[in-house]
């Protein structure tokens, strides 16, 4: 057995250096780490899991990725080892980004992003790297689904100073205050996303279109009291069907606050506030 | 009243630029302040000795193009468009984002049809986008816009350069709101002693029933 | 002061809040 871990680890090292990464991670998923007739150690097991995780993200293979992670996820609460530490949670960050859970990611993205050591082992951790984190917590969550959540961690991204100084930083202040957000702006953003981020789902639509149309959609609705289908796909850049279907998903998922008049082909976007509370709201006119 | 905080550096900085400058100058400052994307307020400037002597000059007609950010409206300029300088793009935007706030001075809800009269616009779709972009979105106006009605309802907007003929109606407002506080405070007081006194009058009318009862129980 | 003169008129622009049959009818 310990001929066959150094072997698989040599021949995993050789791909690796000519960029076989599935195959390098293959090699190395390969060593038994559950058995029981050798005892290895829980560090380990630990960095073995998280290297191979890393591998299959390389090739942005995020379900074999993942059950290794969730392999070192019983490890790593265990573990002192502060890189392996920090390369799982990076490990996490991509996985959930790659499987499109956009918001949890970006959760996990800024909580990296905010490490405050500059060398953790023998690592040095750099400005830029942080800086990178930052990026894509900001990313995942233009391109999480549009809601109450997302607002939060907009605002708490927004308010961060460090985004200001990042490229990114325009279409974050457009997305924060729920501005529309037009076609330039969009495939500027689109450039700098990754594959996965801009990959064609069921409806049609990208990743990104339905992001981008969802926002616009919420946007659209801090504008109008009402507009009409066409009005509204002509906005959103697509067909009026196509919009009231996403409005009407908004609107079911509670994300948007509104009614569908089919008849009429209007969308009425609205806030139910009751009257007297509506002019409670006003008491800062008072202040002023 | 963010609008005021944005434009205070940049009220100061014409004003000054306007005192520093020379009479052949003051045109390209007048052009540069009424180009600038943030500025909606002229009274200060104006006001500027420079400014007010260049009156009766060659340059006279450059006040009048103050003036006119200052007070007037997109119709004004269409009307007396001969007399004045041609506008750069960036002016024309401006004084079209000023026709808005004076419209919303005396209406709150601004229907389509005049707007797309007043602003030159010739269809629906470019209306709004102008005044979701250059109205909206640049802070000076907040309201929603109805498509069923075909109208903008103003909530919030940009207070423009007073004339001195609008200041007696302000005050009357004023005046008017602040009594009719004042009597609307009055009468939740004499509410609450109505009350009180319909509680009072209540619990003694409770206490005579309940001793007559008392009274009553005793006797028989 | 422009300035404040501005806000008051932008301030008075505001009223009424509120002008609906349903909100005088909670009011009253």
């Amino acid at each position: 057995d310990e001929q066959v871990l150094i072997i698989r680890e040599k021949l995993a090292e050789l791909y690796e250096s000519e960029e076989e990464w599935s195959r390098a991670a293959q090699m190395l998923s390969g060593i038994d780490l559950d058995s029981g007739i050798r005892m290895l150690d829980e560090a380990y097991k630990l960095s073995k899991c998280v290297q191979i995780a890393r591998l299959y993200l390389e090739d942005d293979d995020a379900v074999n990725a993942e059950a290794f992670i969730n392999k070192a996820s019983f490890l790593v609460s265990n573990s002192q080892h502060e890189v392996l530490n920090l390369q799982y949670k990076v490990c996490y960050a991509r996985i959930l980004d790659l499987k499109r859970k956009f918001l949890e990611a970006a959760l996990r993205y800024y909580a990296i992003s905010q490490i405050e050591k500059r060398q953790i082992g023998d690592e040095l951790i750099d400005e830029e790297a942080l800086e990178q984190a930052l990026t894509a917590a900001v990313t995942c969550t233009i391109l999480a689904a549009a809601g109450p959540q997302r607002s939060r961690v907009l605002a708490t991204l927004y308010k961060d100073e460090r985004c200001s100084k990042l490229k990114i930083y325009p279409i974050l202040q457009k997305v924060y205050l729920e501005r529309i957000l037009r076609k330039p702006e969009i495939d500027a953003f689109a450039e700098e996303l990754r594959a996965h981020q801009k990959a064609l789902l069921p409806d049609n639509f990208t990743v990104l279109d339905r992001a981008m149309i969802e926002h616009n959609l919420l946007s659209a609705s801090k504008l109008y009291t009402n507009i009409s289908f066409e009005e509204l796909g002509a906005l959103l850049g697509i067909a009026p069907l196509k919009a009231e279907k996403i409005a009407s998903r908004m609107i079911y998922e509670d994300r948007m606050r509104g009614s569908i008049d089919q008849v009429e082909a209007f969308i009425h976007f609205e806030d139910d506030t009751e009257e007297l509370q509506q002019w409670d709201q006003q008491a800062s006119l008072l202040n002023l | 009243m963010d609008i005021e905080q944005k434009q205070a550096d940049l009220i100061d900085y014409f004003v000054k630029q306007a005192h520093n400058h020379k009479e052949e100058s003051l045109p390209n400052v007048i052009v540069e302040a009424t180009s600038n994307s943030s500025l909606f307020a002229f009274s200060e400037i104006l006001a500027v000795p420079n400014i007010t002597q260049l009156r009766g000059t060659k340059y006279s007609v450059f006040v009048d193009v103050l003036q006119l950010f200052a007070h007037g409206t997109w119709s004004d300029y269409k009307k007396n468009v001969e007399r004045l300088p041609p506008m750069v793009p960036d002016q024309i935007r401006k004084l079209k984002q000023l026709s808005v706030l004076t419209f919303a001075e005396t209406n709150k809800v601004l229907p389509y049809d005049k707007l797309m009269q007043e602003l030159d616009v010739s269809n629906v779709r470019e209306l709004e986008d102008f005044l979701i972009n250059e109205c909206m979105y640049s802070g000076i106006v907040r309201g929603k816009l109805d498509q069923l009605r075909r109208c903008f309802e103003v909530q919030f907007a940009a207070g423009r350069d007073l004339r001195p003929e609008q200041l007696e109606n302000m005050i009357r407002t004023l005046e008017s709101w602040s009594t009719s506080s004042d009597n609307l405070l009055v009468s939740i007081q004499d509410k609450i002693k109505w009350a009180d006194t319909k509680s009072e009058m209540n619990k003694k009318h409770q206490k005579d029933v309940e001793d007559r009862m008392e009274a009553a129980k005793k006797s028989s | 002061e422009n300035s404040l003169l501005r806000q008051v008129s932008s301030l008075l622009r505001r009223l009424p809040v509120i002008e609906s049959e349903k909100f005088q009818d909670d009011f009253l």
